[in-house]
Protein backbone atom coordinates (compact mmCIF):
# COMPACT_ATOMS: atom_id res chain seq x y z
CA UNK A 1 0.00 0.00 0.00
CA UNK A 2 1.36 3.16 -0.60
CA UNK A 3 1.71 5.13 2.19
CA UNK A 4 2.47 9.24 1.83
CA UNK A 5 4.37 10.02 5.27
CA UNK A 6 5.93 13.05 5.42
CA UNK A 7 4.20 14.33 2.01
CA UNK A 8 2.83 18.02 2.39
CA UNK A 9 0.31 20.19 0.23
CA UNK A 10 1.43 23.22 -1.21
CA UNK A 11 -0.68 26.16 -1.63
CA UNK A 12 0.69 28.65 -4.32
CA UNK A 13 -0.60 31.70 -5.42
CA UNK A 14 0.95 33.02 -8.81
CA UNK A 15 1.25 36.77 -7.97
CA UNK A 16 2.13 37.53 -11.88
CA UNK A 17 2.55 35.95 -14.77
CA UNK A 18 6.65 35.27 -14.68
CA UNK A 19 5.10 32.96 -11.25
CA UNK A 20 2.30 31.65 -13.77
CA UNK A 21 4.97 30.38 -16.39
CA UNK A 22 7.23 28.70 -13.23
CA UNK A 23 4.39 27.23 -12.07
CA UNK A 24 3.24 26.08 -15.37
CA UNK A 25 6.94 24.90 -16.23
CA UNK A 26 6.61 22.78 -12.56
CA UNK A 27 4.17 21.31 -14.09
CA UNK A 28 6.18 19.27 -16.61
CA UNK A 29 9.27 18.80 -14.56
CA UNK A 30 9.49 15.36 -13.28
CA UNK A 31 12.34 16.11 -11.20
CA UNK A 32 10.16 16.73 -7.65
CA UNK A 33 7.49 14.41 -8.47
CA UNK A 34 5.27 16.63 -7.85
CA UNK A 35 1.05 15.67 -7.77
CA UNK A 36 -0.77 18.80 -9.15
CA UNK A 37 -4.52 18.89 -6.71
CA UNK A 38 -5.49 21.92 -8.28
CA UNK A 39 -3.84 22.82 -11.79
CA UNK A 40 -2.10 25.87 -12.58
CA UNK A 41 -5.04 28.36 -14.51
CA UNK A 42 -4.43 32.19 -13.79
CA UNK A 43 -2.28 35.04 -12.12
CA UNK A 44 -4.31 34.91 -8.36
CA UNK A 45 -5.86 31.49 -8.67
CA UNK A 46 -4.55 28.78 -6.18
CA UNK A 47 -2.56 26.06 -6.98
CA UNK A 48 -2.59 22.96 -4.87
CA UNK A 49 0.34 20.60 -5.22
CA UNK A 50 1.53 17.37 -3.39
CA UNK A 51 4.78 17.39 -2.85
CA UNK A 52 6.58 14.39 -1.90
CA UNK A 53 9.05 14.42 1.53
CA UNK A 54 12.06 13.58 -0.84
CA UNK A 55 11.69 16.72 -2.92
CA UNK A 56 10.38 19.00 0.07
CA UNK A 57 13.54 21.04 0.69
CA UNK A 58 14.44 21.18 -3.15
CA UNK A 59 11.02 22.27 -3.86
CA UNK A 60 10.99 24.72 -1.10
CA UNK A 61 14.04 26.09 -2.27
CA UNK A 62 13.40 26.65 -6.27
CA UNK A 63 10.28 28.42 -4.78
CA UNK A 64 11.92 30.74 -2.48
CA UNK A 65 14.86 31.56 -4.66
CA UNK A 66 12.30 32.72 -7.45
CA UNK A 67 10.54 34.66 -4.44
CA UNK A 68 7.28 32.23 -4.94
CA UNK A 69 5.32 32.57 -1.70
CA UNK A 70 3.37 29.83 -0.76
CA UNK A 71 1.71 28.05 2.30
CA UNK A 72 1.09 24.34 3.60
CA UNK A 73 -2.47 23.44 2.95
CA UNK A 74 -1.28 20.08 4.49
CA UNK A 75 0.91 19.25 7.01
CA UNK A 76 1.22 15.48 6.71
CA UNK A 77 -0.64 14.33 4.14
CA UNK A 78 -0.25 10.37 5.78
CA UNK A 79 -2.00 11.41 9.15
CA UNK A 80 -4.76 13.09 7.53
CA UNK A 81 -5.58 9.80 5.72
CA UNK A 82 -4.82 8.00 9.04
CA UNK A 83 -7.27 9.87 10.56
CA UNK A 84 -9.67 9.24 7.79
CA UNK A 85 -9.00 5.70 7.50
CA UNK A 86 -9.63 5.46 11.79
CA UNK A 87 -13.24 7.37 11.22
CA UNK A 88 -14.18 4.77 8.57
CA UNK A 89 -13.22 2.10 11.03
CA UNK A 90 -14.62 3.53 13.87
CA UNK A 91 -17.91 4.15 12.12
CA UNK A 92 -18.03 0.51 10.75
CA UNK A 93 -16.87 -1.15 14.00
CA UNK A 94 -20.30 1.34 15.42
CA UNK A 95 -22.65 -0.09 12.84
CA UNK A 96 -21.14 -3.75 13.62
CA UNK B 1 -26.76 -2.76 6.53
CA UNK B 2 -30.04 -5.10 5.52
CA UNK B 3 -31.63 -1.91 3.95
CA UNK B 4 -30.51 1.69 2.32
CA UNK B 5 -32.48 2.95 5.01
CA UNK B 6 -29.33 1.81 7.65
CA UNK B 7 -26.76 2.68 5.00
CA UNK B 8 -24.38 5.01 6.74
CA UNK B 9 -24.43 8.14 4.11
CA UNK B 10 -22.19 10.04 6.36
CA UNK B 11 -19.41 7.91 5.92
CA UNK B 12 -17.17 6.49 2.49
CA UNK B 13 -17.83 3.26 1.44
CA UNK B 14 -16.10 0.94 -0.60
CA UNK B 15 -17.22 -0.34 -3.42
CA UNK B 16 -18.29 -3.85 -2.83
CA UNK B 17 -20.43 -1.94 -0.02
CA UNK B 18 -21.74 0.85 -2.55
CA UNK B 19 -22.88 -2.14 -5.39
CA UNK B 20 -24.51 -3.65 -2.24
CA UNK B 21 -26.09 -0.22 -1.94
CA UNK B 22 -27.11 -0.40 -5.69
CA UNK B 23 -28.66 -3.55 -5.33
CA UNK B 24 -30.26 -2.90 -2.48
CA UNK B 25 -32.06 0.04 -3.34
CA UNK B 26 -33.37 -1.23 -6.63
CA UNK B 27 -35.10 -4.12 -4.76
CA UNK B 28 -36.99 -1.76 -2.41
CA UNK B 29 -37.91 0.51 -5.63
CA UNK B 30 -38.29 -2.42 -8.13
CA UNK B 31 -41.46 -0.03 -10.03
CA UNK B 32 -38.87 3.56 -9.85
CA UNK B 33 -35.25 2.24 -9.47
CA UNK B 34 -33.19 -0.50 -11.87
CA UNK B 35 -29.88 -0.82 -12.67
CA UNK B 36 -28.38 -1.11 -16.11
CA UNK B 37 -24.76 -2.48 -16.82
CA UNK B 38 -23.44 -0.22 -19.68
CA UNK B 39 -20.30 -2.08 -19.52
CA UNK B 40 -17.55 -3.38 -17.77
CA UNK B 41 -13.80 -1.51 -16.59
CA UNK B 42 -10.62 -2.22 -17.42
CA UNK B 43 -10.28 -5.17 -14.45
CA UNK B 44 -13.75 -6.23 -15.29
CA UNK B 45 -15.89 -4.27 -12.82
CA UNK B 46 -19.70 -3.98 -13.44
CA UNK B 47 -20.32 0.12 -14.35
CA UNK B 48 -23.25 0.16 -12.75
CA UNK B 49 -25.98 2.71 -13.95
CA UNK B 50 -29.10 3.70 -11.50
CA UNK B 51 -32.17 4.10 -13.71
CA UNK B 52 -35.32 6.15 -12.10
CA UNK B 53 -38.04 6.14 -14.19
CA UNK B 54 -41.57 5.77 -14.19
CA UNK B 55 -42.73 4.16 -17.35
CA UNK B 56 -42.97 5.39 -20.74
CA UNK B 57 -40.45 4.51 -23.59
CA UNK B 58 -37.10 6.31 -24.31
CA UNK B 59 -38.31 9.47 -22.40
CA UNK B 60 -36.17 12.27 -22.25
CA UNK B 61 -33.69 11.78 -19.96
CA UNK B 62 -31.00 13.59 -17.54
CA UNK B 63 -27.54 11.56 -17.05
CA UNK B 64 -25.30 12.13 -13.50
CA UNK B 65 -22.21 10.93 -13.25
CA UNK B 66 -19.93 10.92 -10.17
CA UNK B 67 -16.49 9.52 -9.36
CA UNK B 68 -14.72 9.81 -12.81
CA UNK B 69 -11.50 10.85 -10.96
CA UNK B 70 -11.22 7.83 -8.33
CA UNK B 71 -9.55 9.69 -5.24
CA UNK B 72 -12.44 12.04 -5.49
CA UNK B 73 -14.39 10.00 -2.63
CA UNK B 74 -17.25 12.82 -1.77
CA UNK B 75 -18.80 12.33 -4.97
CA UNK B 76 -19.12 8.98 -5.00
CA UNK B 77 -20.75 9.08 -1.29
CA UNK B 78 -23.12 12.39 -2.59
CA UNK B 79 -23.96 10.33 -5.61
CA UNK B 80 -25.34 7.57 -3.22
CA UNK B 81 -26.76 9.94 -1.15
CA UNK B 82 -28.57 11.27 -4.99
CA UNK B 83 -29.86 8.47 -5.50
CA UNK B 84 -31.65 7.74 -1.91
CA UNK B 85 -32.87 11.41 -2.39
CA UNK B 86 -34.45 10.61 -5.61
CA UNK B 87 -36.34 7.67 -4.29
CA UNK B 88 -37.17 9.73 -0.89
CA UNK B 89 -38.72 12.59 -2.66
CA UNK B 90 -39.97 10.78 -5.71
CA UNK B 91 -44.04 11.40 -4.90
CA UNK B 92 -43.43 14.06 -2.27
CA UNK B 93 -41.58 16.80 -3.79
CA UNK B 94 -43.72 17.77 -6.34
CA UNK B 95 -40.74 19.25 -9.04
CA UNK B 96 -38.92 15.94 -8.64
CA UNK B 97 -42.07 14.05 -8.83
CA UNK B 98 -42.96 15.92 -11.83
CA UNK B 99 -39.50 15.46 -13.35
CA UNK B 100 -39.78 11.73 -12.94
CA UNK B 101 -43.39 11.42 -14.52
CA UNK B 102 -42.31 13.39 -17.73
CA UNK B 103 -38.20 12.07 -17.89
CA UNK B 104 -36.03 9.67 -16.41
CA UNK B 105 -33.09 9.92 -14.75
CA UNK B 106 -29.63 8.12 -15.12
CA UNK B 107 -27.32 8.32 -12.13
CA UNK B 108 -23.67 6.27 -12.37
CA UNK B 109 -22.21 5.97 -8.90
CA UNK B 110 -18.64 5.12 -9.42
CA UNK B 111 -17.39 6.07 -12.57
CA UNK B 112 -14.12 4.94 -12.34
CA UNK B 113 -14.49 1.40 -10.20
CA UNK B 114 -10.76 0.49 -10.80
CA UNK B 115 -9.28 3.64 -9.68
CA UNK B 116 -12.04 4.00 -6.67
CA UNK B 117 -10.72 0.20 -5.67
CA UNK B 118 -6.94 0.99 -5.78
CA UNK B 119 -8.13 4.17 -4.10
CA UNK B 120 -9.09 2.06 -1.02
CA UNK B 121 -6.71 -0.37 -1.51
CA UNK B 122 -3.18 0.64 -2.65
CA UNK B 123 -3.38 4.63 -3.29
CA UNK B 124 -5.40 6.84 -1.61
CA UNK B 125 -4.08 9.91 -3.82
CA UNK B 126 -5.20 7.59 -7.15
CA UNK B 127 -6.94 9.41 -9.61
CA UNK B 128 -6.83 7.78 -13.27
CA UNK B 129 -7.93 4.22 -14.46
CA UNK B 130 -5.95 1.80 -14.25
CA UNK B 131 -5.29 0.26 -17.33
CA UNK B 132 -1.54 0.07 -18.21
CA UNK B 133 0.67 1.48 -21.11
CA UNK B 134 2.07 0.62 -23.84
CA UNK B 135 6.08 1.41 -23.26
CA UNK B 136 5.70 2.47 -20.20
CA UNK B 137 5.76 1.55 -16.40
CA UNK B 138 3.19 4.03 -15.29
CA UNK B 139 -0.48 3.41 -15.32
CA UNK B 140 -3.87 4.95 -16.07
CA UNK B 141 -5.61 7.26 -17.97
CA UNK B 142 -7.06 10.53 -17.45
CA UNK B 143 -10.85 9.60 -18.52
CA UNK B 144 -12.07 13.21 -18.52
CA UNK B 145 -8.91 13.62 -21.44
CA UNK B 146 -9.73 10.74 -23.24
CA UNK B 147 -12.87 12.28 -24.68
CA UNK B 148 -13.20 12.67 -28.49
CA UNK B 149 -13.61 16.69 -28.34
CA UNK B 150 -10.08 18.70 -28.60
CA UNK B 151 -8.47 15.08 -28.03
CA UNK B 152 -4.95 15.35 -27.46
CA UNK B 153 -5.21 19.36 -27.73
CA UNK B 154 -3.81 21.85 -24.33
CA UNK B 155 -4.58 20.87 -21.37
CA UNK B 156 -3.88 17.13 -22.02
CA UNK B 157 -0.85 15.29 -21.08
CA UNK B 158 1.05 13.40 -24.07
CA UNK B 159 3.23 11.24 -21.19
CA UNK B 160 1.20 8.06 -19.72
CA UNK B 161 3.36 9.29 -16.29
CA UNK B 162 1.14 12.11 -15.96
CA UNK B 163 -1.92 12.58 -14.05
CA UNK B 164 -3.94 14.08 -16.72
CA UNK B 165 -2.71 11.78 -19.46
CA UNK B 166 -4.86 11.80 -22.47
CA UNK B 167 -4.74 8.01 -23.39
CA UNK B 168 -3.36 6.65 -26.50
CA UNK B 169 -6.37 7.74 -28.49
CA UNK B 170 -9.85 9.04 -28.04
CA UNK B 171 -12.40 7.08 -26.09
CA UNK B 172 -9.81 4.58 -25.23
CA UNK B 173 -11.03 3.81 -21.89
CA UNK B 174 -13.73 1.13 -21.70
CA UNK B 175 -15.01 3.61 -18.54
CA UNK B 176 -15.38 6.33 -21.38
CA UNK B 177 -16.58 4.07 -24.06
CA UNK B 178 -18.88 3.10 -22.30
CA UNK B 179 -20.59 5.85 -21.25
CA UNK B 180 -20.58 7.53 -25.10
CA UNK B 181 -21.98 4.33 -26.59
CA UNK B 182 -24.74 4.69 -23.68
CA UNK B 183 -25.42 8.21 -24.64
CA UNK B 184 -25.34 7.66 -28.61
CA UNK B 185 -27.64 4.65 -28.04
CA UNK B 186 -30.25 6.40 -25.84
CA UNK B 187 -30.83 9.39 -28.09
CA UNK B 188 -32.71 11.25 -25.73
CA UNK B 189 -30.77 12.71 -22.80
CA UNK B 190 -30.88 16.25 -22.34
CA UNK B 191 -29.00 16.99 -19.62
CA UNK B 192 -25.56 15.73 -18.68
CA UNK B 193 -23.91 16.10 -15.70
CA UNK B 194 -20.75 15.18 -14.27
CA UNK B 195 -19.71 15.91 -10.71
CA UNK B 196 -15.65 16.25 -9.90
CA UNK B 197 -14.51 17.62 -6.21
CA UNK B 198 -13.30 20.00 -5.23
CA UNK B 199 -12.38 23.61 -5.36
CA UNK B 200 -16.25 24.48 -5.92
CA UNK B 201 -17.18 25.89 -9.21
CA UNK B 202 -20.04 24.81 -11.67
CA UNK B 203 -19.06 24.91 -15.58
CA UNK B 204 -20.38 24.67 -18.68
CA UNK B 205 -18.59 23.73 -21.97
CA UNK B 206 -15.89 24.62 -23.31
CA UNK B 207 -12.77 23.56 -21.79
CA UNK B 208 -10.35 22.67 -25.49
CA UNK B 209 -11.36 25.90 -27.04
CA UNK B 210 -11.84 29.59 -26.23
CA UNK B 211 -14.94 29.88 -28.45
CA UNK B 212 -18.07 30.23 -26.71
CA UNK B 213 -21.13 27.63 -26.90
CA UNK B 214 -24.36 29.12 -29.07
CA UNK B 215 -26.08 28.49 -25.58
CA UNK B 216 -23.54 30.84 -23.51
CA UNK B 217 -26.31 33.10 -22.10
CA UNK B 218 -28.90 30.39 -21.26
CA UNK B 219 -26.07 28.31 -19.47
CA UNK B 220 -24.63 31.61 -17.74
CA UNK B 221 -27.72 32.06 -16.33
CA UNK B 222 -29.33 28.70 -15.03
CA UNK B 223 -25.84 27.75 -13.41
CA UNK B 224 -26.09 31.25 -11.79
CA UNK B 225 -29.04 30.15 -10.35
CA UNK B 226 -27.93 26.83 -9.49
CA UNK B 227 -25.03 28.48 -7.17
CA UNK B 228 -27.41 31.18 -6.03
CA UNK B 229 -30.04 27.79 -4.74
CA UNK B 230 -27.09 25.68 -3.55
CA UNK B 231 -25.57 28.54 -1.15
CA UNK B 232 -28.60 29.11 0.22
CA UNK B 233 -28.30 26.18 2.43
CA UNK B 234 -24.94 26.89 4.39
CA UNK B 235 -23.46 30.06 2.08
CA UNK B 236 -21.22 27.79 0.37
CA UNK B 237 -19.64 29.74 -2.54
CA UNK B 238 -18.97 28.53 -6.19
CA UNK B 239 -17.66 30.13 -8.96
CA UNK B 240 -19.04 29.69 -12.13
CA UNK B 241 -18.76 30.07 -16.05
CA UNK B 242 -16.99 28.36 -18.90
CA UNK B 243 -14.54 25.84 -17.98
CA UNK B 244 -11.86 27.86 -19.48
CA UNK B 245 -12.75 30.92 -17.93
CA UNK B 246 -13.53 29.29 -14.44
CA UNK B 247 -10.67 26.94 -14.51
CA UNK B 248 -8.16 26.62 -17.45
CA UNK B 249 -7.96 25.11 -20.77
CA UNK B 250 -8.37 21.02 -20.76
CA UNK B 251 -9.15 19.23 -23.48
CA UNK B 252 -11.16 16.10 -24.13
CA UNK B 253 -13.31 16.87 -21.23
CA UNK B 254 -16.59 14.54 -20.84
CA UNK B 255 -19.07 17.64 -21.27
CA UNK B 256 -17.46 19.15 -24.08
CA UNK B 257 -17.78 16.38 -26.32
CA UNK B 258 -21.51 15.79 -24.36
CA UNK B 259 -22.21 19.20 -25.63
CA UNK B 260 -21.02 18.48 -29.35
CA UNK B 261 -23.23 15.61 -29.63
CA UNK B 262 -26.14 18.03 -28.75
CA UNK B 263 -26.89 17.81 -25.14
CA UNK B 264 -27.39 21.54 -24.46
CA UNK B 265 -27.57 21.43 -20.57
CA UNK B 266 -24.08 20.15 -19.81
CA UNK B 267 -22.76 20.93 -16.99
CA UNK B 268 -19.90 19.74 -14.39
CA UNK B 269 -19.18 20.21 -10.86
CA UNK B 270 -16.33 20.70 -8.57
CA UNK B 271 -17.56 20.22 -5.04
CA UNK B 272 -16.04 21.10 -1.51
CA UNK B 273 -14.15 22.43 -0.17
CA UNK B 274 -11.51 25.29 -1.06
CA UNK B 275 -8.71 23.41 -0.40
CA UNK B 276 -8.25 22.90 3.77
CA UNK B 277 -8.44 19.25 2.96
CA UNK B 278 -8.95 18.95 -0.67
CA UNK B 279 -9.83 15.02 -2.11
CA UNK B 280 -9.22 13.61 2.08
CA UNK B 281 -12.85 16.12 3.23
CA UNK B 282 -13.58 14.81 6.23
CA UNK B 283 -16.87 12.12 6.06
CA UNK B 284 -18.70 15.19 8.38
CA UNK B 285 -18.83 17.02 4.83
CA UNK B 286 -20.01 13.99 3.24
CA UNK B 287 -23.92 15.09 3.45
CA UNK B 288 -23.61 18.61 4.05
CA UNK B 289 -21.82 18.48 0.47
CA UNK B 290 -24.22 15.93 -0.91
CA UNK B 291 -27.44 18.30 0.14
CA UNK B 292 -26.29 21.78 -0.89
CA UNK B 293 -25.45 20.31 -4.46
CA UNK B 294 -28.82 18.73 -4.43
CA UNK B 295 -30.59 21.48 -4.35
CA UNK B 296 -28.06 22.99 -7.62
CA UNK B 297 -28.94 19.54 -9.49
CA UNK B 298 -32.78 20.47 -8.97
CA UNK B 299 -32.13 23.42 -10.58
CA UNK B 300 -30.75 22.20 -13.55
CA UNK B 301 -32.71 19.51 -13.71
CA UNK B 302 -35.94 21.51 -13.22
CA UNK B 303 -35.15 23.92 -16.04
CA UNK B 304 -34.13 20.93 -18.10
CA UNK B 305 -37.74 19.40 -17.93
CA UNK B 306 -39.13 23.10 -18.42
CA UNK B 307 -37.41 23.73 -21.49
CA UNK B 308 -37.68 20.88 -23.98
CA UNK B 309 -35.30 21.01 -27.01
Amino acid sequence: KETFEGHQVFRIVPKDDVQLSLLKDLEDMFEFQLDFWKDVTGVGTPVDVRVPLDSLESFKSHLETRDVDYSIMIEDLQAVLDQEQEEMDSAARFAQ
Amino acid sequence: PRNTDSYDYYNYHTISEIYRFQDMLVAENPNLVSKVVIGQSYEGRPLNVLKFSTGGTNRRAIWIDTGIHSREWVTQASGTWFAKKIVTDYGRDAALTAILDNMDIFLEIVTNPDGFYYSHTRNRMWRKTRKPNRGSSCIGVDPNRNWDAGFGGPGASSSPCSETYHGPSAHSESEVKSIVDFVKSHGNIKAFISIHAYSQMLMYPYGYTRTAVKDQAELHAVAQRAVSNLASLYGTRYRYGSIINVIYQASGGTIDWTYNQGIKYSYTFELRDTGRYGFVLPASQIVPTARETWLALMTLMDHTFKNPY
